[in-house]
């Protein structure tokens, strides 16, 4: 989950635009306080951080310089272009030993997704109907832009204290240029999708306009989810919905981002005092001199790694490659963003990181559960698997080969000698000709993650 | 997972072969002792 990448917190004072030239040319903690973790992502961390100049809060994202800069680049360019109250806002970036420093808008609620979570609650029609609002007034900005999202999900829309919602998140979002008017990298989360983007045949805006529907899909907010991007609406159309146009103000929201708050800070109470408990326990044999010192001090630092941690505690299991998550059994519990860039991408994309054929899974936007529609659809597919299924086999997928399965090897008492003869002299190919099917379909598997490898390795070279 | 589907091929033919083998020694046992 995008743990409240970026944050920001209750509006008093101006409105920062950006960092003042003095405070860029210090150090960096000469001009923040860092005050506490937010969250971690597959690029490092977020600290919730003081500008001293002027007192507001902001959001600091610690990236190490040798990790994928590309991407963090893109993001960073997308955002400085942006100037929107619906897209989080880019401050200024500081290199500090061997971090990157990227100063952002802080968004004190978190993600939609953290809320819902935190909650253990789905939202009601009126509050989605506010959120989606603003998400497709930041979805007009970018589009007019000509800037595809290309993750939008709740878990990529902050919402501030006031509950207005921005998009964040623009490490896979692109650029439609008048030499390009469509995309065909695929890119995104597996389930928000748009269809046009998996079958690689060129998208466009729109297909932001699909993952706003599937995130709105249990609203009936239908209008959304036309497969025919040629007729799909757009964002300043779905704005005129009545469904949109009759969406409460923002304030609505206050009563949900404060239930939220409050059960955050409370779980975060609760687990600070356990670790307390726990260090009181551990330290019982020593003198109470050395306890005392021993407990503040480990209770002030795990209090902030434990506030990373619950914030980052759905995020599943240490993420493995894509080869393991191209077992579907794999890939449906586990719903991170999903770049993969078509070897034949041929859009004259001016982009690197998309040319090079970059495949990723992004630990931090990993969702805890599948939508229910889907599992509404895999319900009706193992239904109708059973049917087709009629005479079961007991057969396994990898066994689904010329030879009876193992229950079935009665039917070999019913075959002649001489067949039984046949049968044996043909095994020997048979089973070849299965084997270098099978090394045929890795071999394809394989193949793109191989050309992205090399080619990340060719742009860490250039690099 | 392609060492795993191929150890799964490999055992499955290995299991079928030795079925087919089985059957015809079989026969060849039957028609020995109707002999």
């Amino acid at each position: 989950v995008k743990t409240a990448e970026t944050h920001r917190g209750p509006s008093q004072g101006p409105h920062l635009k950006k960092l003042s030239e003095d405070s860029l040319t210090k150090q960096p903690e000469e001009v923040f306080d860092v005050l506490e973790k937010l969250g971690e992502g597959s690029y490092g961390c977020v600290f919730k951080a003081n500008y001293k100049e002027t007192g507001e809060i902001v959001a600091i994202k610690q990236v190490p310089v040798e990790s994928d800069l590309q991407e963090i680049i893109k993001e960073i360019a997308i955002m400085q272009q942006c100037n929107s109250p619906h897209v989080v806002r880019y401050y200024g970036s500081y290199f500090k030993n061997t971090d990157l420093w990227i100063v952002m808008e802080y968004c004190g609620a978190g993600s939609v997704s953290d809320i819902i979570r935190i909650r253990n609650k789905t939202l009601t029609e009126d509050e989605i109907a506010t959120i989606v609002q603003s998400t497709l007034k930041g979805l007009e900005y970018l589009h007019f832009m000509r800037k595809i999202h290309r993750d939008i999900k709740a878990g990529n829309i902050l919402l501030n204290t006031e509950g207005q919602a921005k998009l964040a998140d623009f490490g896979v979002a692109g650029q439609l240029t008048d030499t390009m008017a469509k995309r065909n990298t695929v890119i995104g989360t597996p389930f928000w999708m748009a269809p046009e983007v998996i079958q690689e045949i060129g998208y466009n805006c729109v297909a932001d306009i699909w993952t706003v529907g599937v995130c709105a899909v249990s609203l009936g907010f239908l209008q959304c989810l036309v497969k025919n991007p040629e007729t799909r609406a757009t964002a300043t159309q779905l704005l005129q919905h009545k469904f949109i146009k009759s969406a409460k103000p923002n304030s609505i929201l206050r009563a949900l981002i404060a239930d939220a708050m409050e059960i955050k800070l409370k779980r975060q109470e609760e687990a600070e005092q356990r670790e307390q408990d726990a260090d009181d326990d551990d330290n019982s044999d020593e003198d109470e001199v050395d306890q005392g010192t021993m407990v503040r001090a480990g209770t002030g630092d795990s209090g902030t790694i434990r506030a990373a941690g619950s914030l980052t505690g759905s995020l599943g299991s240490t993420a493995g490659t894509m080869i393991e998550h191209e077992d579907t059994g794999t890939l449906q519990s586990q719903l991170g963003t999903m770049v993969i860039n078509s070897k034949d991408d041929d859009d004259g994309d001016d982009d690197d990181e998309e040319n090079a054929g970059t495949m990723k899974r992004r630990d931090e936007t990993i969702q805890p559960a599948k939508p229910s529609f889907l599992e509404y659809f895999e319900q009706k597919e193992k239904e109708a698997n059973s049917h087709n299924d009629g005479g079961g086999r007991g057969q396994n997928n990898a066994d689904n080969r010329k030879l009876p399965g193992e229950g079935d090897l009665e039917v070999i008492s019913t075959w002649s000698v001489e067949e039984l003869r046949g049968k044996l002299a043909s095994l020997d190919p048979q089973m070849e000709q299965e084997i270098e099917e099978i090394r045929q379909r890795y071999q394809a598997k394989r193949q793109p993650i191989l050309d992205a490898i090399e080619a990340k390795k060719r742009r860490q070279q250039n690099f | 997972l392609f060492m795993k589907e191929l150890e799964h091929i490999v055992k499955s033919y290995e299991a079928y072969r030795q079925a087919l083998l089985s059957e015809v020694e079989a026969r060849k046992h039957r028609q020995q002792w109707y002999a």
